[in-house]
């Protein structure tokens, strides 16, 4: 059986507290 | 009399129809499934509440740039994982007609020691996160590094694994171990139980 390969994201560093910055 | 009179759940409203007595309606309602799920996104920033099945809908609208990868075995790619401070990594996983949500949140619970903090919640009910298990590997340079666990549920969030190391830690040291240029590569496996 080969081995599949896993699917790769590339997911981005998110300032979520810096989200509320933002919106104020 | 207040022992013996049973008070309804303070959800009733959603539908709840459970009544107790006075001193156990505080533990019910923390745990009960009708009470309303606050948005599973890391950080406080984030004030929205509603049901279940309005979860999905309000991180597309709202969070559109979590992005979702489906199969049961993935690979998430952390980029630029030496920024400094507090920072979030989010992305959904989809399977098993399931979404879970993946979560690396690098932070300085003590000072000049930064940790990262990985975990897994499914967009579900607590019942349903125990019919799941999730597995993190760390692999490189030959070493590996896993942690296997049952998913939180949204309901009960992931603030209080991270906060209790009930979940995959590492410091930045660990981390070099398996980076490469600047990106962390997790694999990640969600499996029935």
């Amino acid at each position: 059986r080969t081995h599949r390969m896993p699917k790769e994201i590339r997911v981005e560093p998110h300032k979520f507290a810096a989200e509320l910055i933002h919106r104020l | 009399v207040a022992q013996t009179v049973r008070f309804p759940c303070k959800y009733a409203s959603s539908g709840c129809e459970i009544t107790l007595p006075h001193q156990e309606k505080a533990a019910h309602e923390e745990s009960c499934e009708f009470r309303p799920y606050s948005c599973p996104c890391p950080g406080a920033s984030c004030k929205w509440q509603g049901s279940l099945a309005a979860i999905l809908p309000h991180l597309m609208h709202q969070h559109k740039s979590i992005t979702t990868l489906q199969g049961e075995d993935i690979v998430f790619l952390a980029t630029a994982i030496d920024l400094p401070g507090a920072v979030d990594w989010v992305m959904m996983q989809s399977c098993f007609d399931f979404h879970f949500m993946l979560v690396l949140e690098k932070q300085e619970k003590y000072s000049g020691h930064q940790q990262f903090f990985a975990a897994v919640q499914l967009i579900g009910t607590r019942k349903q996160a125990d019919g799941f298990a999730y597995r993190l590997e760390l692999s490189g340079h030959g070493r590996r590094l896993i942690w296997e666990a049952t998913p939180r549920s949204v309901h009960e969030g992931i603030a209080m694994a991270i906060m209790n190391n009930d979940c995959l830690v590492f410091d930045t040291s660990v981390a070099q171990l398996f980076a490469e240029n600047g990106n962390l590569g997790i694999n990640v496996t969600i499996s029935k139980c």
